[in-house]
């Protein structure tokens, strides 16, 4: 169960960035 | 027996304290990566015209940030006998309630590129199952427990029969499974849709659905196979 610890951020992190650059060059 | 349920009293209080040390670096991490990406989210977002990628993308900011916050200052509460079970049920449900915008921005991702409702409802559905199976494990199996101890304190904790911890093993391999289901379909629909069209500069709309989507697919990959093979090996 550690690993959600990780992944649940890491998920957050990856989302917000993907959706910064998208809306960046929209 | 004594002896033994000692070692296991033992055991669960490490797995808590090794839990909230991972949690902290992982809130750490989060908070870091908020500090640095802020101005770009004022940039992008406050000024821009709220649109539905707005409320999905302040949604996903601050839905997590919250489950961290409360996490943290619940840190410094100390819960004694069951005092603990409305504000760390309320925390693991909103960190639940974290899937729901990330589904739909998988939703949203497999619509845009591939113009079909059924293709994008399935990868909703996807990855949606873990909501389900959080809110079935938190509110079935996991019950308030009283740790004996150096602490005293109110914890949750998992309260299954061995027969049944076998079943929520199922639980962990539907909720993971699912997601990278979900991810896989997602990245085999934007390369197929765009790797003809990447012709485009580093800076493209096209180029950051490709370049990002591969990146998440791969990072959360890792992440979801690595929990599914601890738990199966645990």
């Amino acid at each position: 169960s550690n690993v959600i610890a990780f992944s649940e951020p890491l998920t957050a992190i990856l989302i917000t960035r993907f959706m910064l650059n998208l809306q960046a060059v929209n | 027996a004594r002896a033994a349920e000692i070692v296991a009293i033992i055991a669960e209080e490490d797995s808590i304290v090794s839990y909230n040390y991972c949690s902290m670096a992982g809130f750490v991490l989060y908070l870091y990566d908020y500090l640095i990406t802020f101005p770009a989210e004022a940039i992008c977002f406050w000024k821009a015209r709220p649109t539905g990628a707005t409320v999905l993308f302040f949604l996903t900011r601050y839905t997590t940030m919250s489950v961290f916050l409360l996490e943290f200052a619940f840190g410094f509460v100390t819960f004694t006998g069951t005092s603990c079970v409305i504000p760390t049920r309320f925390v693991n449900f909103i960190e639940t309630m974290q899937y729901l915008p990330w589904a739909g921005f998988s939703a949203l991702r497999a619509y845009a590129l591939s113009r079909n409702r059924l293709l994008s409802m399935m990868v909703f559905v996807l990855s949606i199952v873990p909501v389900a199976v959080n809110l079935v494990e938190e509110f079935v199996f996991v019950k308030p427990a009283v740790l004996p101890g150096t602490s005293s304190m109110c914890t949750l904790d998992g309260t299954e029969s061995p027969q049944v911890s076998i079943g929520c093993v199922s639980f962990t391999i539907a909720s993971r499974g699912s997601l990278i289901a979900a991810d896989a379909m997602l990245i085999v629909i934007t390369w197929a849709k765009l790797t003809r069209r990447r012709g485009g500069d580093g800076g493209s709309f096209v180029h950051v659905l490709l370049r990002d989507g591969t990146l998440y697919f791969i990072c959360l990959l890792v992440l979801n196979s690595l929990h599914l093979s601890f738990n199966i090996a645990s």
